[in-house]
């Protein structure tokens, strides 16, 4: 989901905390911060903390060589060069093995605060995808507006304009293509359409994607997952 | 075109 927005990632991983992840798009306009519990895995161990740095690009050619009904064993010692996966297929007796080159990378961390929010909005993960991607085709940026009666996502650009605007409502059976708004104060900012589709690869992860806006900060565009989350910090767009 | 922010501009660097 991630590796079209940065190439070279650290992987930290720990006993408590599992594998974090933050790493910033070269643009600088994109902060990703993913946590993969430990809790998510069949069995987990990380005896010492270990800073795995990754290209992702690798990582996804390595990936891609086992099949889905396979399982995947990472593994790497304690000052790693190498990452290890092995795919093992158990019904079939199959086991292949990849070793992938780890790397340096020197990447600054930024601290992330609790911030104070105006708006909260969850809304289903295909429906903000089918938005980012129809908008972009009308204009660079996305505007989105919020009000305690409805988000509205608004386009402007050469050929015309564009809006699609969303109220809140419960569906009983399907909670998770309910839309929800929760309201301190309006809102409205400016988003990058490039980088709103960046974090629309994530809609495969999650049923739902919860956006939080705050005027004059970074939006945040969060996937939950079964035991941790995929999180986009993304910087507004500001008038001159 | 609004011109875009860097995300910098609103975390500090640890």
């Amino acid at each position: 989901s991630i590796k079209d927005s940065v190439k070279l990632c650290n992987f930290n991983c720990s006993q408590s905390q599992g594998i974090t992840v933050q790493a910033i798009d070269d643009s600088r306009v994109l902060l990703i911060a993913l946590k993969i519990d430990a809790g998510s895995f069949q069995e987990f161990r990380c005896d010492k903390d270990l800073v795995l740095g990754l290209d992702l690009e690798s990582l996804s050619k390595i990936l891609k060589q086992g099949n889905n009904e396979e399982y995947l064993t990472l593994m790497a010692e304690d000052s790693p060069d190498n990452l290890m996966a092995v795919f093992e297929d158990k019904k079939k007796d199959r086991i292949s093995e990849f070793s992938l080159k780890l790397m340096d990378i020197d990447s600054d961390v930024l601290t992330i605060d609790d911030m104070e929010t105006d708006c909260t909005i969850t809304l289903p993960a295909y429906e903000f995808a089918k938005i980012a991607k129809d908008m972009k085709t009308l204009s660079e940026s996305l505007k989105i507006v919020v009000t305690k009666d409805s988000v509205k996502f608004n386009a402007e650009g050469q050929i015309g304009t564009g809006s699609v605007i969303l109220k809140p409502h419960t569906d009983m059976d399907k909670p998770e293509e309910s839309v929800k708004i929760e309201l301190n104060s309006p809102v409205a900012l400016t988003f990058g359409a490039k980088y709103l589709n960046d974090i629309v690869k994530a809609t495969s992860l999650s049923s739902t994607v919860t956006i939080k806006l705050t005027d004059k900060s970074p939006a945040l565009f969060e996937y939950k997952l079964p035991s941790g989350y995929l999180r986009y910090y993304l910087a507004p767009k500001f008038d001159d | 075109n609004k011109p875009q922010t860097s995300i910098e501009e609103f975390f500090p660097v640890e």
